[in-house]
């Protein structure tokens, strides 16, 4: 039985959110017997990513795991990789339009549909929504953001206010609520489009004494952000299955080297929690 | 122990730095000397690759000396890619090809600096 | 003698890694912590710089040496105008700087494996 | 007294023409008690030999004489290099639009107007010329061409009939000489406009047995062109003084770091030189 060398390679290797698909990816490589890589930038930068996938190519891997970012520039170099015989398959975010094997991950429009429709359901009267995305260029931020407005557009009482890029990183995503808020006092919602914006959200919110008449809806379930929802400080987030990305990531992988037939959409679960729905 | 691997990994650097200036010098010079350069750089760069699964591989190390051998086979088969497409007139292959070599031939430097590295750490 | 050259220059260029991810940490995370951390590696890489002039410049290699140390204070210095005009909030000003790190930065690692590779040949 | 530490760059350090400028150089260098570094592309490649200029700056060296190779590309560098507090001089191709300190070398567009009228004095009735130029991106090349067009509208008689780029390497010379004999059979005279271009083209002519009823010039008197010109296989060539621009370079350059005075403009000597002005 061959020792397959396989590799994950993030948007960010040490983001929280991250380890917890490199955690999933590991335990499945562990019960195959597969040797793991998990490489990626220490920032999220584009053109580092798509070296480490390139370095990864010429050091004749036998599978690539990643996240589709950006159809114009990962297309052609998923295309190219799988043309040199190395199988591709997309995590996180999708690149349907390239020849990846497979696909595993939330649905990132229709997760945008559900956040938009929870919004809808939490709130009453004018609403005006400030988004924070994690990044301008990438598809699934993209696709979150639209599956959202296209939600809001039921109701003319809900208008996006504003929107700027946290960088993925929770620092960011505080300054720009700080930015927002200064520029548009009247906000009265925050959407948070990638795993830590959230945190960065309410961490402003309260200093600004602004948690209980702002209305907060993020993305995932990291420790802290499943601590601002026991509290109150933020009001939903939509959950995704990060573990089990990377899980089913390597274990489909490893069917495709077998040879096995394998499904190439693999949608994981995602749906808005609320404070009630917590164990 | 520690030296040798020294030595080695970067016999391969400079190898591979010389291999890739003589398939330039070739096809821009286009003298039979420079493809003779470049055979016999290419085979010393393949005898000194074969030293890295017995003299610097360990378990702490295998996936990279693993993906750096690698490399260096890609590095090669670009090469022997552009000489083909080069002496086949084929500019638009010879030119993908020899691009491919340089980006390879950075990368092999670059995994070079990090072998170098983690080298560093353990003695 | 030898051995010990190759363990300041990979020491140097591990240095300059180490400092310039620092920098692009404490500029995207803007947590006081990889300031700290920024602090103590460019001070690690300053005081390594110093084990040039004693220990593996000669009569052959004292240009590239020359250079090489040079290149380590151009690379230093540009960090120090990144994170000021950062603090500054002026942002045409720190990506430029940060610019030119990275690219000193690279100049650094290819000047390594020069300098590694005329070790060998005297070696 | 400081020793001062100069580089050199070089279009390509191993051509025969760049190997007499470093000589005059090095003479001048050990002279005044000058570190004189010699470095630049292997072969003419426009990206390496600005990375070299930006890896002397970052080395903090006393001075950098270089050609202006394009002007859009080397104004910026050179007037960044020049803002760090390093003087610049270019040397047998200028940068006129820079802020380099000097220039050392040859009027290229002089040059090229001799060329033209030595065709004319030299040759009879109808003449179709080729020119085979170092680079088409070289301001140095793109001006000799130039100035020679510029001398030969005077008479209709003569046209250019094709233009070829050797990439300043003989055996290209070569190929395209060939390449256009093939196109125009009727082309009566050649042109060169670099080192090695004249040495190429009559390798060709020879080979296809047509030295004697096609006219050649071409630039400089490597050893091998002066053989040229003597057995006739070619008949003209524009001298330059590569080892006086290195030489003077490097002087110019002591001067500016003194806080010597110095002229701008320093065009080195050029003429025309037919088989009965040689020795
Ligand atoms: O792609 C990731 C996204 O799914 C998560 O929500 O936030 C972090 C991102 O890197
Ligand atoms: O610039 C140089 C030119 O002056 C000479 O004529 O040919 C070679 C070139 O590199």
């Amino acid at each position: 039985k061959p020792n397959y060398h396989l590799v994950l390679v993030p948007e960010e290797i040490n983001n929280d959110y991250w380890k917890l698909v490199e955690k999933g990816a590991r335990s499945a490589a562990e019960k195959l017997g597969v040797t793991l890589e998990y490489a990626g930038p220490k920032q999220a930068n584009l053109e580092e990513h798509m070296r480490t996938i390139e370095m990864a190519a010429a050091a004749k891997v036998d599978g690539i795991m990643t996240q589709g970012l950006s159809e114009e520039q990962f297309t052609p170099l998923i295309n190219s990789t799988i043309q040199k015989g190395i199988p591709v398959i997309t995590v996180d975010t999708d690149a349907p339009k390239s020849e990846r094997l497979a696909y595993i991950g939330t649905d990132n429009y229709y997760a945008g549909l559900l956040a938009g429709k929870a919004l809808l359901a939490d709130t009453e009267g004018e609403v005006n929504v400030a988004i924070i995305t994690g990044r301008f260029d990438a598809t699934h931020q993209k696709l979150r953001v639209e599956g959202f407005k296209d939600a809001i557009k039921e109701q003319d009482r809900v208008k996006v206010t504003a929107i700027e890029d946290s960088h993925i990183t929770r620092i960011q995503a505080a300054e720009k609520t700080y930015k927002i808020l200064q520029e548009y006092p009247d906000v009265t919602a925050f959407y948070g489009t990638s795993a830590l914006d959230a945190i960065g959200i309410s961490q402003v919110l309260e200093q600004m004494g602004k948690t209980d008449n702002v209305y907060v809806i993020g993305f995932d379930i990291l420790p802290e952000t499943i601590k601002l929802l026991q509290s109150g400080k933020i009001e939903a987030t939509v959950i995704q299955q990060p573990y089990e990305m990377g899980y089913r990531s390597v274990e489909t992988m490893v069917q495709i080297l077998e040879g096995k037939t394998i499904d190439e959409i693999n949608h994981t679960e995602t749906k808005v929690i609320h404070r009630e729905d917590l164990p | 122990d520690s030296f040798e691997r020294f030595i080695i990994l970067n016999q391969i650097s400079k190898q591979t730095t010389e291999v890739h200036e003589s398939i330039n010098a070739y096809v821009i010079e286009k003298s039979p000397r420079y493809l003779d350069d470049y055979h016999s750089l290419r085979d010393q760069l393949m005898n000194e690759k074969e030293k890295l699964i017995g003299k610097v591989e360990n378990k702490d190390n295998y996936p990279t000396v693993t993906n750096y051998y690698n490399m260096i086979e890609s590095f090669l088969e670009e090469c022997e890619r552009t000489i083909e497409a080069f002496q086949a007139e084929d500019l638009n292959q010879y030119s993908f090809h020899l691009n491919e070599a340089a980006k390879v031939s950075r990368f092999i430097q670059d995994t070079t600096l990090s072998l170098l590295n983690s080298e560093l750490t353990s003695y």
